[in-house]
């Protein structure tokens, strides 16, 4: 049965798409079956990431593994302007198309709120919300008191995924997972990660997530971007970028990651 | 005469609401006279630093500058549902009451495509636009072929702010100035920051802006947000971190910055 992962955050540039797209590439080398969804609808990151990819395989003649996209739409933006029901319609089609014939599917949800990344939420078998070690980050998910730094009340994006698990719980009796993803962690800020980290763990026990430690803050997660890559494939043919030590350390820390997500090869 | 500041970025966490709260913080310790409006209608990162600010001032009986903010809503986020033309309304009130008090406007703009954030940026005198060292944000501002990684065209923030241009030039025949922003530099990834900089440098004499060094990556940044602080109004008497080193290295790049913006003291 088709795993369906969602990446959202209301909260931009928390690291949906980098983390979507290495993630996917991941699972592709792992053999799986890898569709992918992009209801960012005007940037369509993810989807310029597969589209960068098959065109730099096809100059270089490089075979390189691929996700397909269902049908969306002929122009995604215009599912911004149509009454909602439409909107609806087209996501429901593509995501059954994607459901016939893959493994997992990636949903790269858009920052900011959309009827459609609100159904993304919905459906999904586990929602991945990467964020940056910063209370401007953590102000999407709790609101923290200026002088106390308690975290008073669950935030929008919070808000988001408790109603996309009533809905679900109401459609199906489902239960959604949820994980909170720390990501572009830099190497020396202990006082304020230990800061933002206790106030995201309180609110994970509150309102059901789990929090990982996930992706530091590297240029190659971001440096292949252009050619439709990651470091996962990279080899001795495909070699756009000089190799570096931090390629390794890339490479074991994305295994750690696919692993703390249950999405290693063997796990399902 | 009130000079209007815009940050936009249609690309999210590109930095649009960390630069804004520094600049305006800024210029309130050079005396001057700060209003903002926070066009982030949901995530309202701005209104909420300055809301900080207050809370932490009081409880703590510390004076702080402050900015104000005029009127937009009781609840900004129905401006997200209402007509458009009630939405234009409201912003245009409250920029008129911000003209009449400030000397300086703070627009803060979300990630993503509004109708009052066109607006915003149509009313400009400066679109200030941050953007990390990366090709994942480069691609809102310019489309990059895979293979010769050429700047093909423009995109769809690019076009944004070409459209807002235009609009002014129609109502009173100004220009507006636009300057990009480097954000979250790094210390150590000199090829892929002269990659995305020799495009942003092209692409910048080809649809009019301008490019300027612009912050480093300092957890400084952001670690004072919850208390509605930045490391301007550190002092003797306004401590919630420990002094550091990075602190004077932070003010002078701020100070630096501000001169490049034309915001220093005796500029206009
Ligand atoms: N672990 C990382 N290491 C280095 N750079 C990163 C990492 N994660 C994200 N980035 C960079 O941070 C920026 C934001 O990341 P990204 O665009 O993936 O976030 P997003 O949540 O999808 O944003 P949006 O809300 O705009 O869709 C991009 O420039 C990206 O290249
Ligand atoms: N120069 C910097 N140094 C350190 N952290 C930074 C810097 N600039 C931004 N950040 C952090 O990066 C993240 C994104 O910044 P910010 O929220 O200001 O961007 P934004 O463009 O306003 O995003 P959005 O599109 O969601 O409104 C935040 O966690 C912020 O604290
Ligand atoms: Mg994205
Ligand atoms: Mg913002």
């Amino acid at each position: 049965d088709t795993r369906i992962l969602v990446f959202g955050n209301e909260k931009g540039g928390a690291g949906k798409s980098t983390v979507a797209m290495h993630v996917a590439v991941h699972l592709l080398h792992l053999g799986k079956r890898v569709a992918f969804i992009d209801l960012d609808l005007r940037q369509r990151s993810l989807a310029r990431f597969f589209s960068n990819r098959a065109k730099w395989a096809a100059a270089n003649e490089k075979a390189l593994p691929m996700a397909f996209e269902p049908h969306l739409h002929d122009k995604p933006a215009s599912l911004l302007t149509v009454p909602e029901a439409e909107a609806r319609q087209a996501f429901d089609r593509a995501l059954d198309e994607a459901i016939e014939q893959a493994d997992y599917i990636i949903i790269d949800t858009p920052g900011g709120d959309h009827v459609l990344s609100r159904r993304a939420h919905a459906v999904a078998h586990l929602i991945i919300t990467p964020m940056n070690d910063s209370f401007i980050d953590f102000d999407l998910l709790g609101e923290v008191d200026p002088v106390t730094l308690d975290v008073k009340r669950p935030s929008i994006y919070a808000e988001t995924v408790w109603n996309s698990r009533k809905q679900r719980a109401v459609w199906d009796g489902k239960s959604i997972d949820w994980i909170v993803l720390r990501n572009r962690l830099a190497a020396n800020e202990a006082r304020n990660r230990k800061r933002v980290d206790e106030r995201v763990q309180a609110l994970g026990k509150r309102v059901g997530f789990e929090v990982l430690a996930g992706l530091r803050d590297r240029v190659i997660y971001r440096e292949l971007f252009p050619f439709g890559l990651t470091v996962a494939d990279l080899s001795a043919e495909i070699r756009p970028v000089a190799v570096s030590l931090t390629h390794i350390a890339a490479r074991a820390e994305l295994r750690a990651l696919m692993g703390s997500l249950g999405l290693e090869a063997g796990e399902e």
